[in-house]
Order: structure tokens, then sequence, then C-alpha cells
């Protein structure tokens, strides 16, 4: 999971305003 | 199609399904074509072009990396909307966009490609294979401009560039899926779906065959583009460790 952080967060979210 | 069992609930079934996957598509593929149509006037112009090409080779690739990255965010909602993908587990959710993003962004290229100039939609025009020199990477460029150009030689509608699209993901060989059966099911649907939008949509026979051939030259674009980033990585690793978009160094392992 720590390996794939951000692509997790991404599918997680229901939109993805992640900073990236 | 003999009125034996229930076809008409299958063609429902598969319209619905080609509806679904269409809408995800619109919804996430980042320039809609009157978008694209609107700026198809705008190229660079011979002095933007040779500052492109006069860039540090570590400079434009970090300016590749952040597009792609933009682009593959576009391409994980997508995925994201298709029905079932969220459904499989988390780790063949990861193994599919690992493998299946940037290929997705290959065929979701052809619609910002023109095919009569040769050139692609990139950092705000639209930019020849020369504008892409200083990466050191002329003979992939080249192949990824050649790809391009075949599928928009298809004429693909919106409908059918979703469902391949969809179909490219959700590839049930890919290595290291958990639950094979679950991808090659979504596939198989998604394949019937294809299929039907093709037939519905009166295309040549030979269509579906063309698009499976395709599979494979992305395949090899897309290892390419792992081999060229593994040189690239080996001259400038600090580039690549500092100044990568941390989710492109996710998904290709730099």
């Amino acid at each position: 999971k720590e390996k794939h952080k951000i692509l997790h967060q991404l599918l997680q979210n229901s939109t993805s305003p992640v900073d990236l | 199609s003999n009125g034996d069992t229930s076809p008409t609930v299958s063609m429902a079934e598969l319209d619905h399904q080609v509806q679904l996957i269409s809408k995800s598509h619109l919804e996430t593929c980042q320039y809609l074509r009157e978008e694209l149509q609107q700026m198809s006037w705008q190229n660079f112009l011979q002095d933007e072009v040779e500052s492109y090409q006069s860039k540090p080779r570590e400079v434009m690739w970090q300016l590749c990396a952040v597009k792609i990255t933009e682009a593959i965010q576009y391409v994980v909602e997508f995925a994201k909307r298709i029905d079932g993908f969220m459904d499989l587990c988390q780790n063949d959710q990861i193994v599919l966009l690992k493998a299946g993003s940037l290929e997705v962004i290959f065929v979701r290229m052809c619609r910002m490609f023109d095919s009569q100039n040769n050139t692609v939609f990139f950092d705000g025009k639209f930019a020849g294979p020369d504008v892409f020199r200083a990466l050191g990477c002329d003979d992939l460029i080249s192949s990824v401009f050649d790809f391009a150009k075949s599928m928009c030689s298809l004429h693909l509608s919106e409908d059918e560039l979703a469902l391949f699209s969809a179909f490219v993901l959700l590839s049930a060989d890919r290595s290291w899926l958990q639950e094979k059966l679950q991808v090659e099911k979504l596939q198989q649907k998604t394949q019937l779906a294809l299929q039907h939008v093709l037939q519905k949509n009166q295309r040549e026979d030979g269509l579906l065959h063309k698009l499976r051939c395709k599979v494979s030259a992305l395949r090899s674009l897309c290892s390419r583009h792992t081999e060229k980033l593994s040189a690239f990585r080996a001259v400038y690793p600090d580039i690549v460790g500092t100044h990568f978009p941390p989710l492109y160094k996710e998904l290709f392992g730099a």
C-alpha cells in the first residue's frame, strides 16, 4: 500500500484533488 | 438473433454497458473533441519549436512526465467509473492501472492528433515530433506518432474509443492479478459491448481484429517507454527522484 500511496488515494477519493 | 432465448435482454444490457462506458469516457477524456477542434489551428511556431529543442534533456523529460501524470489522473477517474472496476480487489485495481494507464493514454491520443500535419496537442498547442527532440528518444516518439496516425485512420467514434479503452484497461492477462477470473469476466463483457457497438455503427467486419492487433503495439510502446525511463534514470537519478511527479514514479517504478 505504501508503495502505491497516491494511486490508493486517487482510487478512494470520490473526486481527486490530490496534490501531486 | 433467432428469437429463441433472450437476445433482446442481452442487447439491452449491451446497450446499457455501451452507454455507461461512453459516459465515463466523455466525463474523463480531459478535452472534448469540440475543444480540440477549436484549437486545431494552433501549431507551435518555429521559434517555439526551437525553444523546446534547446531545453536541457532533463527539463523536457520532467515536462513530459508532468503531462503524462495529468493525463493519468483522468484515466484513473475513467477506470473508477467503469462498472465493476471498483468491485475488484485493490491489488487488481492497482495492477490494471499500473499496466494499462499509459496504454489508454496512447489510445486516447488519437483524439488529440492531427494526421494531416502529423501533430499532437501538447502543452497548449499542436506539436510535431521535432518538438520532443530534447528527450533523446526520437525512435520512441516516432513510433508513438505512427501509432496515433494508425489509430486515427480507423476513425473510431467516441463510443468505440471508450469501449476499446476499457477493453485495454481490463486486460485479464496482466501479471500479478489476484482475481484473474473477475477481470476476465469484465473484459469479456466489455468486448461484447465493443462488438455490439461496432455492429450497431455498421463498421467493417475486420475492425475488431484490427483493434485487437493494436494491443500488442500498445504493449511494445509501453515497454519501450519503461526502457527509455530506465536509461534516463541511470544518468539523472536525482532529477527523477526529486523532480518527477510521485504518481508517475509509482506507476512506472522510477
